[in-house]
């Protein structure tokens, strides 16, 4: 199974 | 003031067609530079970042920056009511809560204008960091539809599985397995045919069909799509506007559990 990150992983809020 | 004048008013139909499968509201930032918008879904799971730059257009004026916050179910409403062939012009007055669209036909015979009411968005701006991607592919962005479409009847996910030799989409479901390989290919007669990569080192990464398939929406918009990826990092698909920016779309890898 394989689960889906949101994006708030990845790039940050400004 | 702001006042944006498109001959090419189609252009911007098919621009919210591109954006409106992923995005309910949206803010669109007018500068002297140019449009500019970025949101996330309502899943934060995909992000879509667009670029109309200001010398694209026929007639740019924007005297101070406007943040137009639209509900994007009505600004299509509203595009609908445009033909393919009219100019469109968008004007905003400075702290207005209304935009208003104006549609010509080319012979200035008929003139049809609608207002619509803004919103207040509580927008989040994400940093995109610069990314050196391991394999960014090329390909007629018509050929990315077919396939996300194919393999979406076979699986929820597609591997993306990219080496200089080619680049190969994959999905496995209940029903079996589908894989559909693209070889680089840039000796084509038509520079919108080729499939062209550019690799530092071979990926292979999971994405949700679900996405790609909003992000297809996109395919009137260029001949070609480019895909841009690195390990554990958010997949770029790009459609360059001609002489006018890009739409760009985001999508968060699926992860092992």
């Amino acid at each position: 199974t394989s689960k889906q990150p949101t994006l708030s992983k990845f790039f940050t809020a400004q | 003031m702001f006042e944006a004048r498109l001959v090419q008013g189609a252009l911007l139909k098919k621009v919210l067609e591109s954006i409106k499968d992923l995005l309910n509201e949206a803010t669109w930032e007018c500068a002297a530079t140019g449009i500019s918008l970025q949101a996330m879904d309502s899943s934060h799971v995909s992000l879509v970042a667009l670029n109309l730059r200001s010398d694209g257009f026929d007639k740019y004026r924007c005297d101070r920056n406007v943040s137009l916050g639209m509900n994007l179910t009505n600004m299509a409403k509203i595009m609908k009511c445009a033909s393919n062939d009219d100019v469109i012009t968008i004007k905003a007055q400075d702290d207005a809560d209304t935009v208003t669209f104006v549609f010509e036909t080319p012979n200035q015979e008929k003139i049809s204008d609608y207002e619509m009411k803004l919103m207040n968005l509580d927008t989040e701006h994400l940093g995109i960091p610069d990314t050196d991607y391991s394999c960014i592919v090329k390909m007629p962005s018509v050929e990315f539809q077919r396939i996300c479409r194919d393999l979406s009847q076979i699986g929820d996910s597609v591997v993306i599985s990219c080496t200089k030799e080619g680049v190969k989409f994959s999905a496995a479901g209940d029903l079996g397995t589908g894989n559909v390989k693209l070889a680089q290919n840039a000796n084509v007669d038509k520079e919108e045919e080729a499939v062209v990569i550019e690799m530092q080192e071979p990926v292979s990464l999971t994405f949700a069909c679900r996405y790609l398939n909003s992000f297809t929406k996109a395919t009137p918009l260029a001949p070609q799509v480019q895909l841009s990826m690195s390990s554990d990092v958010p997949l770029v698909v790009e459609y360059k506007l001609e002489d006018m920016g890009y739409v760009r779309y985001y999508l968060a890898p699926k992860i092992e559990d």
